[in-house]
């Protein structure tokens, strides 16, 4: 990314050009940015190309290590939440396919009551894919719908459960304490805690991602991140403030509407794209 | 926000009337970084604090008794100058039926805005047709089928999976039953993915719609301008629909693509429910954006 060759002060606006244009945001870009001028007074760089991945290692520092979903339990099950169109619906479809890639038998719940043709969206991707999904009246009880998948799933021999969710403000007490009442739904359906609490993130987003992250986890104890739609333009840097703030680990990114377009997150790759 | 930390820089410099580099320096500083916190892209910010940092130069500013609350005063006004300045409305055929098309990135909310707009048009005596022309997304025609029938308007049944035909079926339709407003529903796509953009134009081509309207989501970051600079060079836009308004999203996306591509917002989506959609006001808008 660099324009010049020389290390100095200058190659510093570059890079906080590159980091703010992810949306990293201030905060972070000026504590990445510390070390870096710190080490170019002590002239520990040689070519801005040792600059580079000084940063490189910096950012993935303060990135969440490649963290594996949390399969142990029978049934394994997992709540999908987020704002409204992040990609939710979409990613269960994903993950459903690649837990059956391993061999899995997942078990879809569309416990999005309220919005048009929820249900009908994820029981296409269910049908596709010849995984069951629990489909209810539009209308129902989300936290009733969750309970009601979770037993059937058990009675069936299904050893994953995924749970979608309405799209909700993260602005709405209303609908924050709604999926309260899923998640304590979940807990009862299971006599302990879902294995994974997923915030689905639109990698589109930018400082307001951290705003959805904290509040979704004042609410409901989150036990990770997918980060979608990271095949286009943006870079998804607001994930640097929120594993800032919150250093909740990323399971996964989305990078494209098919059903295989999901991906490990890999910190190292992740930081390089961030920056080229 | 802003507001918060010009009012105790005033504090600070209260009755001393003239200010210092210095002073102007670190008010400067510290516009853009509210304005990068409220996700202005960083060529908006660079020519926002420019400019504002040459009308400080002038008379104006210099000679007034209260330099920095002028300067502020200033900043705003540039700020609803690039939105727009006043309601803008929209464009209706000559004859019926007029054509709107939405389009955007996936998720921005075009499916439940097209049922928005039809609600709203419908109150004021329009008779619009709901057009789905996403036949890919699954349930994306039966989505905005179950809208048309919640809001009471007529849906365009898709019976094809080829675009062209679709489309002049419909606006056969339109034409033979009377629906004067036509509001036809893309799918959404990347801007970086050509196949999808020249599907995109094709389809505006086809419709030569009265409206191109780019339905952004106002979480959107720095990608903003990205892709309404590309939305408005491949297909071209004659405005925007800003949405998730509720959210608490500063929505400085919304300043970076009209500054950009030079369009108006005609407006925004404050719910997900299909009578959240009001007209776009330039002056809350900035004030919103300044925090
Ligand atoms: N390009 C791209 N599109 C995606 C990705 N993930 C989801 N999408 C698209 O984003 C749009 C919204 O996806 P949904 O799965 O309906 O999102 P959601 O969060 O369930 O939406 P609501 O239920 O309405 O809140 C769809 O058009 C998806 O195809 C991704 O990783 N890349
Ligand atoms: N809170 C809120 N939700 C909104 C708003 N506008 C749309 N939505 C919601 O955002 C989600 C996505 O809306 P859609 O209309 O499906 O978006 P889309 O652009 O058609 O999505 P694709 O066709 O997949 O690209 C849905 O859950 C909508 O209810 C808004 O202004 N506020
Ligand atoms: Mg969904
Ligand atoms: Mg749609």
């Amino acid at each position: 990314i660099f324009r010049s060759e020389k290390v100095d002060e200058s190659v510093l606006d570059e890079l906080e050009e590159a980091l703010l244009a992810a949306d990293a945001g201030l905060s972070v870009t000026d504590r990445l940015l510390e070390g870096i001028r710190e080490g170019i007074r002590k002239k520990r760089f040689r070519s801005s190309k040792e600059v580079q991945d000084a940063l490189i290692n910096q950012i993935v520092e303060i990135l969440p290590p490649a963290a594996p979903f949390k399969d142990q339990s029978v049934p394994s099950v997992w709540l999908f939440l987020g704002i409204n169109g992040t990609g939710k619906t979409t990613t269960i479809a994903k993950i459903a396919r690649w837990l059956q890639k391993r061999r899995k038998k997942p078990y879809l719940v569309a416990a999005d009551t309220f919005r048009a043709a929820g249900i009908e969206q994820l029981k296409i991707w269910g049908d596709r894919l010849g995984a069951p999904v629990l489909c209810p009246q539009r209308g129902s009880d989300p936290a009733a719908v969750a309970f009601d998948g979770i037993q059937a799933a058990k009675a069936q021999g299904y050893d994953f459960v995924l749970i979608d969710t309405a799209g909700r403000m993260h602005t709405s007490h209303n609908l924050l304490q709604e999926m309260a009442k899923i998640y304590r739904s979940t807990q009862k359906a299971l006599g302990r805690e879902p294995d994974e609490i997923l915030l689905i993130l639109d990698g589109t987003a930018g400082q307001n991602g951290l705003s959805q992250v904290r509040r979704f986890h004042s609410v409901v104890p989150l036990t990770g991140l997918i980060v979608t739609k990271l095949d286009g333009t943006a870079k998804g840097g607001i994930v640097l403030a929120i594993a800032a703030e919150l250093g909740l680990p990323i399971k996964a990114v989305g990078v494209g509407e098919g059903v295989d377009d999901l991906e490990p997150f890999d910190p190292q790759a992740f930081a390089r794209s961030l920056l080229g | 926000g802003l507001t918060d930390r010009l009012s105790e820089l005033l504090g600070r410099f209260r009755g001393k009337g003239r200010i210092s580099q210095e002073e102007l320096d670190n008010w400067l500083r510290d516009v853009r970084r509210a304005l990068l916190e409220a996700d202005v892209s960083l060529s908006v910010c660079r020519h926002l604090v420019s400019q504002i940092g040459e009308r400080a130069r002038t008379p104006d500013v210099l000679e007034h008794p209260a330099p920095l609350r002028r300067l502020s005063q200033i900043l705003y006004e540039e700020l609803v100058r690039i939105l727009g300045e006043k309601v803008s409305p929209v464009t209706w055929a000559p004859r019926p039926p007029t054509i709107w098309l939405l389009m955007g990135l996936q998720g921005s909310g075009k499916t439940t805005t097209a049922g928005k707009l039809a609600s709203l048009y419908k109150k004021q005596g329009r008779k619009p047709l709901l057009v789905p022309a996403d036949l890919k997304r699954p349930a994306a025609s039966e989505q905005l089928r179950q809208i048309a029938e919640q809001v009471g308007v007529a849906f365009f049944p898709p019976d094809s999976q080829d675009l062209s035909r679709l489309c002049q079926r419909a606006l056969r339709d339109a034409q033979d039953q009377g629906w004067d407003l036509v509001i036809v529903d893309s799918a959404g796509r990347m801007h970086s993915d050509e196949a999808l953009m020249e599907e995109l134009a094709q389809l505006k081509r086809l419709l030569q719609p009265h409206e191109s309207l780019l339905v952004l989501d106002a979480t959107t970051g720095q990608d903003a301008v990205r892709l309404a600079e590309s939305f408005d060079s491949r297909i071209g836009l004659t405005g925007v629909i800003l949405t998730k308004l509720d959210s608490d999203a500063r929505g400085g996306a919304v300043l970076s693509v009209t500054f950009v591509t030079g369009k108006p917002v005609k407006f925004i989506g404050t719910g997900e429910h299909l009578q959240d959609i009001d007209l776009f006001h330039p002056d809350r808008m900035a004030a919103r954006i300044l925090g």
